[in-house]
């Protein structure tokens, strides 16, 4: 006699928010670049049994970024969500998964993400900031400029870039460059760094330390420039997941 | 011989007195704000 079938899962009920929990976390433990994403909305969810206490899942999710970046040790719960005025980022993701005897894992997932419009923010916020280009010819320079002054001023280990998380740029009332990047230290100070920078190379990956900076470069009416790094300490590799993903130990501010 | 019948023609059925409408299974609440 076939089972009978199953009564449709409620998008918020709370076996879809715990497949919605797993899937979210295994999205930012893959993700080898940006932030750590954090769900919005469970868009969809289908259950297809497979037999006794065997079920597939396929969840549909909207995310939107959060201020951390991957490569922070900060727990998802921890990490805020980016304002709307600050130009929103979205994820939509479809996810395949298993639970098994009540274990959930994930089998596979594809996401894309895509910004607000500018013309949605410039709607409700015309001032704000919109996101810019990652390389935009203003963006590198400030990122080059904001960095340099890091460099210039600390006493810790030299940093070279890894990647750039997110610029804005805003033209009115002055002209003003935001830029967010992530760090790796060098075996170099910063002092040493001046005499042989291109000796500096970035630590191996169990000795390395990464880091997180923000910056805001003003050009107009008179330019300043202010950079704050943080670094987010010593990583200890496990074996099952890639070491730029791993929680850091420890956290120090410079 | 086949007999075609007229059936009464509704829009819409209407919903008995005190009829409340089931929730809708998904999407889900919106944590945040939806852009």
């Amino acid at each position: 006699v076939p089972a009978p079938p199953l009564a449709p899962l409620g998008c918020d009920d709370p076996e879809s928010e715990a497949a919605a929990e797993v899937a979210v976390s295994y999205i930012n433990s893959h993700s080898h670049h940006g932030y750590k994403f954090a769900l919005n909305r469970i868009e969809n969810i289908r259950v297809l049994p497979q037999g006794p206490n065997n079920d597939i899942i396929f969840l549909e999710l909207d995310l939107l970024e959060t201020k951390c970046h991957v490569l922070s040790p900060t727990p998802l719960e921890n990490c805020t969500v980016r304002s709307f005025a600050e130009h929103a980022v979205e994820g939509d993701c479809d996810i395949k998964l298993q639970k098994l005897d009540g274990k959930i894992t994930v089998l596979a997932s594809k996401c894309h993400s895509h910004a607000d419009s500018n013309e949605d923010v410039a709607q409700l916020c015309p001032d704000c900031p919109l996101l810019a280009s990652l390389n935009n010819t203003e963006v590198t320079t400030a990122v080059t400029a904001a960095l340099g002054d890091h460099n210039s001023k600390t006493a810790d280990a030299y940093l070279k870039l890894l990647e750039i998380g997110r610029a804005q740029i805003q033209y009115h009332p002055a002209h003003v460059v935001y830029v967010e990047f992530a760090v790796a230290a060098t075996n170099c100070s910063a002092e040493e760094a001046k005499v042989h920078v291109e000796a500096c190379q970035l630590l191996p990956d169990d000795q390395s330390n990464f880091g997180f900076c923000t910056a805001t470069v003003v050009k107009r009416p008179s330019e300043d420039l202010q950079v704050n790094c943080q670094l987010y300490g010593h990583q200890v590799p496990t074996p099952d997941t890639p070491f730029f993903f791993r929680v850091f130990q420890s956290t120090s501010t410079s | 011989p086949v007999a075609k019948r007229a059936v009464a023609q509704h829009d819409k059925v209407p919903h008995p007195v005190g009829f409340v409408s089931p929730p809708l299974l998904c999407p889900g609440k919106v944590r945040h704000f939806k852009i």
